[in-house]
């Protein structure tokens, strides 16, 4: 499903140049959850903004689904990203003029989906991750974790094959993460669908088939379900 | 130090009232390391920011070293805050034009001191948590847990008597987490700072002299340090 190949990226910071990723190759399979590890900066969620196409690679190749990513230009990769990536960000990146159910409706507008349905589907996703009284909040009438979870909802209401997940659990207390991620890895399952969480939290690399530790922006070590 | 009593807090949305804090009383004494534990939802931010004076309670009343907060106006309450208080942001709030080392010297200004002690000293605090090679980069630039770590980094630099912090460690791994945490109770016992710290992480909490936990807006029980 996922192919990645030699990837690298470099930033500039004025006259310096930041490794961000070094040389980072890897095949993830369609339906695998895989959880990527590593210390705060070590480049994860570059890895990941690189995969989804938000970001071009200084090297290498990316390939979902036989689609070379770093190939496409801006306006096929938005359209692309629309049907088949899901994508949960390490600061929810929530429109703030939006409620919490059009907010998670997004999706499902650009699949031209009509409304009754939307506000549907996105009043159940909510409820799923306890939002439920939460569903006409704007972010800035919600908690931290809400606004989180409003982020979680948003990237699996249209159900699409690949979805990446930047720390989707930071701000959350140990109960909710457990529901939560249990909540994921349902609808995943039951939806065949590629999950890539990056995480610092080990209750959830726990839920993972593969978990990917990542230092230096290379990947350190790779370990199985079974070992770990 | 700080001192309340009856502290409620009801925002409205739309029709409807939300109780974020419903009935909170609590006493906590000069360089005590105090943690909230509580669900996602449940009130702590709520706590943190009307304790601090960013916002004002329904009902209640806060002091803090003698000074009756609640009754402050806004003029008389910035002057308080820049003087007295620190606060690290569960959102981080890093002014995004600023470079690191420039908004970790904003609280060093508002204190008149020239810029060549205050580049100093930012470095200085900025290489504590890790960040020494990222003194000009911009919010943009660093990840998810460098930015938090220069908010930790601004909210200690000032040394003030007492320090918020919004889930200080939410975007960090363990390791980076237990460095960050021994650094901040280095700081607070060296300078007789009293530190309030929210959090889901049981590792920060077990820095704690005293845990409270809250429910539903409402402190459901409090655990000292010998007991935990
Ligand atoms: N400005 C606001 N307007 C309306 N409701 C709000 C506002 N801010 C917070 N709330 C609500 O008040 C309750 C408590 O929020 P608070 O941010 O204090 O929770 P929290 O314990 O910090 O949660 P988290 O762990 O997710 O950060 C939540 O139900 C939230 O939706
Ligand atoms: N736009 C950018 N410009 C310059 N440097 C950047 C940029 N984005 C990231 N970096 C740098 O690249 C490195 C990796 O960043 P990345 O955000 O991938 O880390 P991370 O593993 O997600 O960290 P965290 O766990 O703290 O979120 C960091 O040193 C960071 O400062
Ligand atoms: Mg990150
Ligand atoms: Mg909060």
């Amino acid at each position: 499903a996922i192919e990645i190949h030699n990837l690298r990226k470099v930033y500039k910071v004025g006259s310096e140049k930041i490794v961000a990723l070094d040389n980072v190759s890897l095949d993830i399979t369609p339906g695998e959850i895989c959880c990527i590890l590593g210390t705060s900066g070590s480049g994860k969620s570059t890895l990941l903004n690189l995969i989804a196409g938000l970001e071009k690679p200084s090297k290498g190749t990316i390939k979902i689904n036989g689609k070379h990513i770093e190939k496409m230009t801006e306006k096929d990769l938005a359209r692309f990203r629309q049907r088949n990536i899901g994508f949960v960000f390490q600061s929810y990146n929530l429109l703030s003029s939006l409620t919490a159910q059009e907010n998670v409706s997004l999706p499902l507008i650009f699949r031209g989906i009509k409304k009754q349905v939307r506000d549907e589907l996105a009043a159940d996703i909510l409820a799923a991750v306890g939002l439920k009284r939460h569903l006409k909040h704007k972010p800035t009438q919600m908690s931290g974790g809400q606004q989180q979870r409003v982020g979680i909802a948003r990237a699996f209401v249209s159900k699409p094959p690949v979805v990446f997940a930047d720390e989707p659990t930071g701000n959350l207390d140990s109960r909710t993460t457990l529901e939560i991620m249990e909540l994921m890895l349902e609808i995943a399952h039951e939806n065949h669908q590629t999950l890539i969480i990056v995480t610092h939290d080990s209750h959830v690399a726990s839920f993972a088939d593969r978990i990917i530790h990542i230092l230096d922006g290379n990947i350190q070590k790779i370990k199985k379900k079974e070992n770990v």
